[in-house]
């Protein structure tokens, strides 16, 4: 554990979180692809199986039954207690094209040819493309929340972390994870372009923004 | 088991 992976650790709980209490608070998830959240909610089940086979840390098992929760409780929120303003109709991302090349690309490359560590890379190149859907909600509409905003930006300051621990790991430990590294390089890239309107106009005072 | 990397990160 190094302070980045802790940081990145805790931007990705304050973006779970910031999502769960702003669709809590205003009784509404309109703007939130409930499809990405579907996603994560599977990258982190598929991803978190070694809860039942391998004890790493108490902060490791606590913060993957956190997540795995919270996950599953926005997928509710979205759609059960407040799907009447679950916008479905600009929710229309196809997630079989995400997940028909995912499949492929886990049995293809992965460190063994075993059920978990299958499911394992299937979460990590999953996790990578899983906001695709929100992304294209925020296109489709024009505009996000300020709020959705945070959301997003918490989530890729989490990978970019992620990135600067892999860099620390590899300098202290030799730690060089194939699998993890380059997926987390091609998510972390999809935040960029997010990432620069985040700063020139939401930070600069506008609230809302959108994606061109 | 052997040879399975054992993922440390979440």
């Amino acid at each position: 554990m190094n302070i980045f992976r802790l940081a990145g650790d805790m931007s990705h709980l304050v973006a779970i979180l910031i999502l769960l209490l702003k669709i809590w608070r205003s009784r509404s998830c309109a703007g939130i692809s409930g499809k990405s959240q579907v996603l994560f909610a599977l990258v982190f089940t598929t991803r978190y199986l070694d809860l039942f086979t391998s004890f790493i840390s108490a902060y490791n098992t606590v913060m993957k039954v956190v997540f795995l929760a919270l996950s599953y409780a926005t997928v509710y929120l979205i759609y059960m207690r407040f799907r009447n303003s679950y916008d479905s109709e600009n929710d229309t991302f196809r997630v079989e094209f995400l997940l028909v090349p995912v499949i492929g690309l886990s049995f293809l490359e992965n460190y063994s040819f075993t059920p978990m560590e299958i499911l394992w890379t299937f979460s990590i190149f999953l996790e990578s493309v899983a906001i695709m859907p929100q992304l294209f909600m925020i296109t489709k509409t024009g505009e996000a929340e300020s709020i959705t905003n945070h959301y997003l930006f918490f989530l890729g300051l989490y990978r970019a972390l992620y990135i600067v621990n892999w860099v620390w790991r590899y300098h202290t430990e030799g730690f060089f994870d194939q699998i993890a590294v380059v997926s987390g390089v091609v998510q972390t890239i999809f935040y960029c372009d997010f990432f620069y309107l985040y700063v020139t106009r939401v930070l600069r005072g506008r609230g809302k923004m959108s994606l061109p | 088991a052997d040879g399975e990397p054992l993922h440390d990160e979440l």
